[in-house]
C-alpha cells in the first residue's frame, strides 16, 4: 500500500492547490516545491501514489489537482463531524473556520454538563450526550471528535463504533485502538512539543 | 541526517518508556512492538539512529531508555514554554497536564484583551503582550506557543525570534517559515481530519 508518511502529507498538497485556485492556472513541480519548502522529486514521487497527474511538460493544472485530490480525500461532497466534549478544546475546534473551508461541517456538539447544554457554539446548539447514539442513527456523520476528559473517552468511542461513524479523531490523553472497520487518529500535541525540542537541541550542534 | 519521520516518532518511544517505568525492568523489541502497534524491526531501526541502545539479548532496559531518550529530546532538565493568545485554545493547552509530565512547565501566558489580563489560567496569571519581549529577556524560554488569530501570529513570531527563544509551536492558520536558527512547527489539525477521511474512504475498498 501507500506509505503512511505519504498519506499524512497528502492534505498539505490539497491545501496548497486550494490556496492557488483563482491565482494561477498551472504550476510546475519546481515552483510548487518552493511554495511548500520541499523538493520537486518528493512531490512527483508522493503524487505518483495517487494516480497519473498530468505534468504535460508545462506543470500541474491547479483546478484539476484540487478537484482530484479532493475526491481522493473524500471531501468532494459535504462531510459532517460531531464534537463530544464542549469544553475549552471542543469550543476552539468548533469555532475553527478552516474545517468548514476544506469540506467538513459541524453537525452536532455534545456534553453532559447541564450548564453548557443549549449554548450556541460555532453555530450549533449543545445537546446532551444521552442523545448522541440516536443523533448518529439519524444523521450521516463521517468523523467523531473526542474532546472529553480521558476517563470518558473510551465510552464515547464505543458509542461512535456502535453507531457506525466512519472514523474517530481523539484528543483525550488515552490511546483508542483503531480497528479495520474504524480508523482512529490519536492526537498527541505533546509529541510535537518534544520533536520541536529535539530540533532545538540539534540545531545548536549544526 | 536522521529521517524526518523518525524524529517525529521518537516522542512516542519516550512516552512509552515513561509509562513503563516502575511496571517492568526491561522489555524486548517484540513486546514493545505489541504495545505500540508497530514492528520490532521498525523499533530497532528507529532507535539505531540515536545511538547504541543495549539490547543485550534480554531486551531494552526501561529506566536506561527513558533517561537516554529524555536527554536526546532535551527534557532531562526542566524546560519552559510561554503561550501567547489566552483564548479557548490557549487555555486548553495551558490546562493540559501532560506537557508538565514530559518536562515542560508553563512560564507565562500573554494576551492583549484587558478583560483576560490578570486571570489565572493553568496556575499562571495572564500578562499583557506588551511585556512579552521584556519577559523573554529575563526568563529562559525554550518554546513559544502561538494561539492568537492569524493576523497577529507573524508579529508574535518576530518577538519570539528577536528574543532568541529556541523554537515556535504555531496553531494560527498561517504558515510561519522556520529558519536555521529558529525551528518552527506549524500545527494543522485540518490535515489530521483529511488524512483520517482518506483512511475512511480506503478502508471501505479493502
Ligand atoms: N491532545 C492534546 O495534546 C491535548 C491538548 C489539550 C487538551 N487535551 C485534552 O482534551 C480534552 C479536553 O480538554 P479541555 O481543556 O477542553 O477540558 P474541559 O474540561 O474544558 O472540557 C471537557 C468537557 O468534556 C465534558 N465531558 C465530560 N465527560 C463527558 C462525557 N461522558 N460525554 C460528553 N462530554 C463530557 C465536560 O463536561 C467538559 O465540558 C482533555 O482530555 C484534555 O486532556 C489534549
Ligand atoms: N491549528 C488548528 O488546527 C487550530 C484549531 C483550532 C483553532 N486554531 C487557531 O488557533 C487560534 C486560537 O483559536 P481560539 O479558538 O483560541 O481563538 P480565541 O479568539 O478564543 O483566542 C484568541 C486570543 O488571542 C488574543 N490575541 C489577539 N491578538 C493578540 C496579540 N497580538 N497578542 C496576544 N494575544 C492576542 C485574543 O485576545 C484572544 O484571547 C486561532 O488562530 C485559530 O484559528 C487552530
Amino acid at each position: 500500500g501507500i506509505p503512511e508518511i505519504v498519506i499524512e502529507r497528502l492534505p498539505r498538497y490539497y491545501r496548497c492547490f486550494r490556496a492557488l485556485r483563482g491565482k494561477r492556472e498551472k504550476i510546475s513541480s519546481h515552483e510548487l516545491a518552493a511554495e511548500m519548502h520541499t523538493s520537486a522529486s518528493q512531490i512527483r514521487l508522493d503524487l505518483s501514489h495517487f494516480g497519473g497527474f498530468g505534468l504535460q511538460g508545462y506543470g500541474y493544472n491547479v483546478e484539476e489537482l484540487h478537484t482530484k485530490l479532493g475526491q481522493i480525500l473524500g471531501v468532494d461532497q459535504a462531510q459532517y463531524y460531531v464534537i463530544v466534549g464542549a469544553g475549552r478544546l471542543g469550543r476552539a475546534i468548533a469555532n475553527f473556520p478552516v474545517f468548514q473551508e476544506v469540506g467538513f461541517s459541524l453537525a452536532g456538539i455534545f456534553d453532559i454538563d447541564d450548564s453548557v447544554i443549549g449554548q450556541d457554539i460555532g453555530g450549533v446548539r449543545v445537546s446532551h450526550a444521552d442523545g448522541l447514539a440516536r443523533f448518529l442513527g439519524e444523521h450521516p456523520v463521517r468523523i467523531g471528535i473526542i474532546t472529553t476528559p480521558a476517563e470518558a473517552a473510551l465510552g464515547v468511542a464505543e458509542i461512535f463504533r456502535a453507531a457506525g461513524v466512519g472514523g474517530i479523531l481523539n484528543f483525550a490523553p488515552v490511546d483508542i485502538a483503531p480497528t479495520r472497520q474504524l480508523p482512529v487518529t490519536n492526537i498527541h500535541l505533546t509529541d510535537r512539543l518534544l520533536s520541536l525540542s529535539w530540533r532545538i537541541m540539534h540545531r545548536e550542534q549544526e
